[in-house]
């Protein structure tokens, strides 16, 4: 993605504009907000302050020509929904658009949306599924079904290598990593290594395993 | 954590409190609105209104036996602060706040949140990385230097078979599984699979690998 505009530019229109301009992305950020725009104009390759609802002003913005829009507007509705409707009406090929609830996503997608963000409602699920599974230090979906997790080593496992083991045969899972924490020297923080462990790797208190298996595979795992 | 209470029940503490309550975790939820905590009741053991700067009201939900509390108020940040600082004082163990910018974070921190979430910043760092990367279907950072990327199988890969490839010797990275689509029949929609591929299996147009292996190695992949 080459060229993308940002309208709106609250914490997360802001964050996304500066971020992409910092990264060798062509942003055009916009807002009605002088201050705003002043606040991420050197971030970006163009910051223009100006109300999205006027058409004339996003042509004159040439906004047809970018990759992607992404309407960044969160609280005024309104707003957000006639930005998106002319947006689209003007030709741009991908449209992502800020929703604040799953009913006000399925208007943003009736009205062109290709992509939603959610990001108070994806942040409440990723917290949950978080403190729900205090023994993952983290999960990942990589499809249906299929999940990457990182699982503190079980104590059945401790002391034994990873050939003894057999991760593969037995739980039907794939070790990619091991991440193994030195404690702290004197006067040092401790130290986290991650590498792709050989099978002769002897499993020790506080490392981690980063595994990869269907879901059903990995919530046979012993937990601890 | 067996038990979690979530104060501030907007979109953001709404979902997390109800997604913990539907994965058999005990929530204690509470806002000073009564639509809202009637809005959430049945998915959580219980849905209390009152007053988060209110410290007998606090104590008289013993908020102190819970193993986090998660103060997901947002734009009402002297409440927020006073809450923070109400938990910590009663002996609450684990507090995550939710803050507005990192300037909030710290302060946060220094009134003793062990942990800070911050929603709309989050989500735009992260639609950012996926915008500037258009061929990595995915990112996820395992630790210092090593991540797990999903990559759009590149020309040079196709009809060959992983065998053949040798990723590990000549890349040094490890395919974790491959995501293959097969496409849509009439009145269908198409259909991901994902799975861990065998070394004979042959890449095709449109599969997606799923490899994990150090920044740099994965870096000199070919893109495209
Ligand atoms: N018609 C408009 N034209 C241009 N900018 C607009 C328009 N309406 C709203 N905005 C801008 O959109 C930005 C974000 O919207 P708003 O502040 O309503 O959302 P928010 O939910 O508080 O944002 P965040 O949560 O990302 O901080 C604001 O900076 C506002 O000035
Ligand atoms: N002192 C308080 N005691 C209890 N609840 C409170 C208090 N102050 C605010 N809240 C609640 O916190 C909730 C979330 O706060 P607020 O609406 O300010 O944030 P928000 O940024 O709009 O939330 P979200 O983005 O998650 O939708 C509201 O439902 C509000 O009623």
């Amino acid at each position: 993605m080459h060229r993308v505009a940002v309208i709106g530019l609250g914490r997360f229109g802001l964050t996304l504009a500066s971020q992409l301009g910092r990264n060798g992305v062509e942003v055009l950020a916009i807002d009605r907000s002088g201050a705003l725009v002043e606040a991420v104009k050197d971030d970006v390759a163009v910051a223009v302050r100006l109300d999205s609802t006027d058409e004339d002003a996003l042509t004159a913005q040439d906004i047809a020509k970018v990759d992607v829009c992404v309407i960044a507007i969160g609280e005024n509705f309104e707003a957000s929904l006639l930005t998106t409707t002319i947006v689209k009406k003007l030709g741009v090929k991908h449209i992502v658009c800020r929703a604040q609830t799953a009913i006000h996503a399925e208007i943003f997608r009736r009205l062109g949306a290709d992509e939603i963000i959610q990001p108070e409602t994806q942040a409440g699920e990723e917290l949950a599924r978080k403190l729900a599974n205090p023994h993952l230090e983290d999960t990942i979906r990589l499809g249906d079904g299929y999940s990457l997790i990182e699982l503190r080593v079980p104590k059945a496992f401790l002391g034994k290598s990873l050939e003894q083991l057999n991760l593969r045969v037995k739980y039907q899972v794939n070790l990619v990593a091991l991440k193994r924490n030195s404690p702290p020297q004197s006067g040092s923080v401790g130290l986290e290594r991650i590498y792709v462990p050989l099978p002769g790797e002897v499993l020790q208190p506080n490392d981690i395993l980063v595994l990869v298996g269907s879901d059903a595979a990995l919530a046979d795992l012993p937990k601890e």
